[in-house]
């Protein structure tokens, strides 16, 4: 049959579902074993902070397209779940090969690094549904109620009240990680890195300033040349 | 069609830009 733009967000959609395991809302045996070979094992703060974030991103969903689909913005983060752990896991099977260690405890009990692992997902699953929403015109309305556009990027950031600049540290491994992702995702997540790298990691409270603060202290014996005008 | 460009070394993965050695 003919691709209608219908039919290809569908397929879009059913992909992003079949390529995540069925049982993929909890860690699998192989990542929960890197969860137990840590020193502080992170599984409880994993769980409880999936928890807080979860009522967080149905609250704020529900907020930005309507009380009538905090059930939508349910099945969105559970999908957004599942891709976490898919990719958390790859993620370290990388690691562990490049490094040759097994105890990764530093990172997985770094909540910054959950919180943007998980928002990447997110932005994800988000990106997949906008994109049928705007080919199936269920929100193109004309008017200026545009719900979809609500929930685009970066919104995510700010229902986690997450910086620009953690997110952008885990863009690139999670492409890597992730080698089903559509080349419009790829393409998605790559308009996400430049408009960090453009504007908002350069917005008051951003942690790049104290970053280039101590960069600069640490490097200050180094001969930088001076830039052009 | 649409290629990523890959910026980080080989020697780079996400344990370093969470400052985890």
């Amino acid at each position: 049959p003919p691709q209608t733009p219908i039919r290809a967000a569908m397929t879009s959609i059913q992909q992003l579902r079949g390529e995540l395991p069925s049982s993929g809302d909890q860690p699998s045996t192989n990542l929960a074993t890197y969860f137990k070979n840590c020193t502080v094992d992170p599984s409880q703060a994993v769980q409880k902070r999936l928890e807080m974030l979860g009522q967080l991103f149905s609250q704020k969903f529900g907020e930005a397209v309507g009380p009538r689909c905090v059930a939508y913005g349910r099945q969105r983060f559970a999908l957004g779940v599942r891709l976490y752990y898919k990719v958390m896991e790859e993620m370290l099977n990388s690691e562990e090969k490049r490094l040759s260690v097994q105890n990764f405890s530093k990172l997985l009990n770094d909540s910054t690094f959950h919180t943007s692992l998980l928002a990447c997902a997110l932005e994800v699953v988000m990106a997949t549904y906008e994109e049928s929403s705007f080919k199936n015109g269920r929100y193109s309305n004309g008017g200026s109620d545009h719900a979809g556009v609500d929930v685009c990027f970066p919104w995510i950031l700010n229902v986690f009240s997450l910086a620009a600049f953690d997110f952008y540290k885990v863009i690139e491994s999670f492409i890597k990680a992730e080698p089903t992702l559509s080349k419009d995702i790829i393409k998605h997540l790559e308009t996400c890195e430049n408009l960090i790298m453009e504007r908002i990691a350069w917005r008051t409270g951003s942690p790049l300033f104290e970053l280039l603060k101590q960069e600069q202290e640490s490097g200050a014996a180094e001969q930088v040349e001076a830039p052009a005008s | 069609s649409h290629d990523y460009h890959f910026g980080l070394e080989d020697h780079e993965g996400i344990s370093e830009l969470f400052d985890c050695d």
